[in-house]
């Protein structure tokens, strides 16, 4: 396994890649993804090499082949059923949300305790069906990724179930730390630490 | 100025410490940090010198000198009016989010041009503006960071809106690239590019 940071970059190479080929190029070099997207030449070079993607000289990458071999190494040559528990505001944002329910993600399903919200679905047609259900749902659906988007209260119980029916990745957006066995890998969401970082570069800019 | 990744890598270590500070240590050590947090002891050390913060040999960092030090770096000590441009499900729930209205951040307002939303606040009392009053809205509160939650047909030209009216960084959510001067600072946040990075380590689980 690389480290989360390697694949966070692969990831941007991918979608910076996908964006360059719909103009129709055939060939793009570091220099010139990196000029575009503000990424640094060098380090593209260095994380494609390693993975056995290498430029030709004076011409650069051939960009259909490395999009081939980036989803390859990311895992995303098959499809990831996900479940998102907590079909409140932020929930139904994330199961809407309209670049994900393609390529190698499906919302499958949402789980609620509010008996107004479930048998009901999402704008996009997203099934809301009842927390108690979840490992049988979980299990019947395959599926192989939970989003918690509960109240942080509940949020560990909910991992907990998540992983018993058989879910191996975890993104948790709830505001505390859940405890979860080593061979789980949990990502954490929390936008207040994006806004830190906007907050410093705004704290730099002279006002005027 | 530091670069992004210093800055998520600092804005971490801050939300570590005030943990750690809650348990009541006066001091704690680079690799116990790094232990607890899974974090990177050298690294620690090597950015917090950076900005002239050392720890004691064989005590540590001082934890509440630190907290105070590194706010100070990120530029933490003031308070910034955040403004969020759709009060739709994910702007809402950014609104209320619970580990946003304290500290250095003030959601003060949310804007919309559904009049069946202008007028009501949301559940944690933030009001709803209709979308024609945002420059003098961003004025008279002076706000200094937006958050665009609409579609992205709507997002370049309510972030240029922002932008003449005297705000020095944006947030984008909306699934589109936008343009702005190089002196306004501009993050994007894609829950994707997460889900993406989850993939990666679920596809390596061994599954059974
Ligand atoms: N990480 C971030 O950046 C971020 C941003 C916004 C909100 N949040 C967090 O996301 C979570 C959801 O936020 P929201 O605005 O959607 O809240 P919300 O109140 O609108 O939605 C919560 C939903 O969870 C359901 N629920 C509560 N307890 C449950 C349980 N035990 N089992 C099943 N369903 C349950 C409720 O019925 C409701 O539908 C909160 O924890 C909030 O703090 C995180
Ligand atoms: N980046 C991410 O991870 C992520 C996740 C979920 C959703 N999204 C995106 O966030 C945005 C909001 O998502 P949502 O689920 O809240 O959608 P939503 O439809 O629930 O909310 C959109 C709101 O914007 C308002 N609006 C539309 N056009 C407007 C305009 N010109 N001026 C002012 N207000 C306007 C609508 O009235 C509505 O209240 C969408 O662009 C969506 O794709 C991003």
């Amino acid at each position: 396994c690389v480290s989360e940071i390697v694949t966070r970059r692969l990831s941007l190479y991918l979608r910076c890649l996908l964006m360059v080929n719909r103009e129709g190029d055939d060939y793009i070099s570091s220099k010139e993804l990196a000029e575009r997207y503000h990424l640094n030449a060098d380090q593209i070079r260095k994380d494609l090499s390693y993975f056995g993607t290498f430029g030709k000289r004076g011409v650069g990458y051939n960009i259909e082949d490395t999009i081939v071999k980036l989803k390859e190494v990311l895992g995303l040559t098959q499809v990831y059923n996900v479940a998102i528990a907590g079909a409140g505001n932020l929930g139904t944002a994330l199961a809407d949300y309209p670049r994900i329910n393609r390529d190698s993600f499906r919302i499958v399903a949402l789980f609620d305790r509010d008996n107004r919200k479930v048998g009901a679905k999402t704008r996009t047609g997203i099934p809301i069906y009842h927390i108690s259900g979840l490992e049988d749902r979980v299990r019947e659906l395959n599926v192989r990724m939970g989003i918690i988007s509960v109240p942080a209260d509940a949020a560990q119980g909910i991992a907990d179930r998540f992983v018993s029916a058989g879910v191996r990745g975890i993104m948790n957006f709830a505001p505390v730390r859940i405890q979860l066995p080593s061979y789980i890998k949990t990502i954490s969401a929390d936008f207040k630490s994006q806004l830190e970082v906007l907050a410093y570069y705004v704290s730099k800019i002279k006002v005027g």
